[in-house]
């Protein structure tokens, strides 16, 4: 928030942020292997969209600032989709 | 609202509660009460009765702890993850955790007890969260200075258990859909180059580098500013956007209240004491006159006189040949008038003192 809104590009210690919150919130399961890891990219995306969809954010898939946003704010544990 | 997957729901509507133990952060009272009021509010609603018992297992069981705490769902120290409960069902089912890592409040501070185990009995209760952002459901932490159930969440919690006994079914209030057609504004004022719209508890406002409206709480902003706002208008080379409900104002620069509001609208612009509220206000950039709408007449203020122009009240009608007589909100852009009735809206050009587009009341965004 702010005043012009904030447009940010992504740091390297939100990258570490999204993927957490993607583990907790949205089943992004956190183990693998390397070929793992780049299904996993694809799996990031695929989770990052199903946030934005459900905050009523743009769906890019990509980690904007308004995603941003939405996952430091203080928030219930519980999942947002089921198990 | 979404119900939890599989609908698990309580079939005793009779329930126990046990407080486990106490966050430092309040007094046993403070916490009674916050767990008490949150429980009620679910109560209001449904057939469901909650019983608070000192000893023993109780359906919900509730406790303040930190960090990993053998439920296989750690909490994180402070801020992030404030709080979580589980669905209905026997053994940890209902039980709701608050991290006493965070600072529990019984203010607006972060963050108000009330409000977080409001949320959490509804999980308790087998509601999961909502998308709606004006929902006790919605996942994200927001306190607008009251805690009530929203429609969505009225609606969510009655499609489990069904309305309360009550001869009166409570409603809540709903949150504004901005494509919806039959959309009204309270309020509306440029800041900073930006739009801002305002409806009960919320803004909206629209952002050139991102199409998707932003809808929130008017609260994330201006904690201070009462919900329901009745006009607003910048003062744009002052920095300043003033906010007016009822006969009183507040004044703000960006995202900070300034000292010393609220003041009244009588000794700050002279105003008799037969107005009551401003419809609308707007003030013209270039000239420094800030108009005032109250009824069916308008005032004309002189910001760099600090007083009321003579010759006014007028009629609208005068001054603004067209709008009809009455305004709900109004604001100024690239030297136009965006007058607002109901669902609709006049683009009016103030030099030549006639409209020039009938629009929606929510053209602006991109719907």
């Amino acid at each position: 928030h702010g005043f012009p809104a904030a447009t940010s590009e992504t740091q390297e210690q939100d990258v570490e942020m999204v993927k957490k919150y993607l583990e907790n919130y949205y089943n992004l399961n956190s183990n693998g292997k390397k070929v793992e890891r780049q299904r996993n990219g694809g799996l990031v995306t695929e989770k990052l969209k199903q946030m934005q969809k459900f905050f009523g954010l743009r769906v890019t898939g990509k980690p904007d600032a308004e995603t941003l946003n939405v996952m430091k704010q203080p928030r219930c544990g519980v999942p947002d989709v089921a198990p | 609202f979404v119900l939890t997957p599989g609908n698990p729901r309580w079939e005793n509507t009779n329930l126990t509660y046990r407080i486990e133990n106490y966050t430092p952060d309040l007094s046993r009272a403070d916490v009674d009460q916050a767990i008490e009021k949150a429980f009620q509010l679910w109560s209001n609603v449904t057939p469901l009765t909650f019983t608070k018992v000192s000893e023993g297992q109780a359906d919900i069981m509730i406790s303040f702890v930190r960090g990993d705490h053998r439920d296989n769902s750690p909490f994180d120290g402070p801020g992030g993850n404030l709080a979580h409960a589980f669905q209905p069902g026997a053994g940890i089912g209902g039980d709701a955790h608050f991290d006493d890592d965070e600072w529990w409040t019984s203010n607006f501070q972060d963050y108000n007890l009330y409000r977080v185990a409001a949320h959490e009995f509804g999980h308790s209760l087998g509601l999961a969260h909502s998308t709606d952002i004006g929902a006790l459901m919605y996942p994200s932490y927001t306190f607008s200075g009251d805690v009530q159930l929203s429609q969505d969440d009225i609606d969510g919690i009655q499609a489990i258990y069904g309305p309360s006994q009550n001869p009166t079914q409570p409603v809540g209030p709903q949150t504004p859909e901005v494509c919806d057609s039959k959309l009204t504004f309270d309020a509306i004022t440029t800041i900073r180059g930006e739009v801002m719209f305002f409806k009960d508890r919320f803004y909206m406002r629209t952002n050139p580098l991102y199409p998707e409206v932003e809808l929130n709480f008017i609260s994330v902003f201006w904690p201070q500013l009462p919900n329901g706002l009745q006009a607003a208008y910048e003062v744009a080379d002052r920095d300043e956007v003033r906010f007016f409900k009822g006969n009183k104002y507040w004044a703000v620069k960006g995202q900070d209240v300034l000292r010393g509001y609220p003041r009244d609208i009588y000794r700050s612009f002279g105003f008799p004491r037969t107005v009551k509220s401003i419809d609308a206000a707007v003030s013209e950039e270039d000239t420094g006159k800030t108009y005032f709408f109250v009824a069916n007449k308008c005032w004309r203020y002189d910001e760099y006189k600090q007083s009321m122009d003579a010759g006014y009240p007028k009629m609208i009608a005068e001054d603004f040949p067209g709008i009809g007589n009455k305004v709900d909100a109004v604001f100024q852009k690239g030297g136009f008038f965006y007058f607002f009735h109901g669902r609709r809206q006049y683009k009016f050009d103030p030099k030549t003192k006639r409209i020039l587009t009938l629009l929606k009341a929510n053209s602006w965004f991109n719907c």
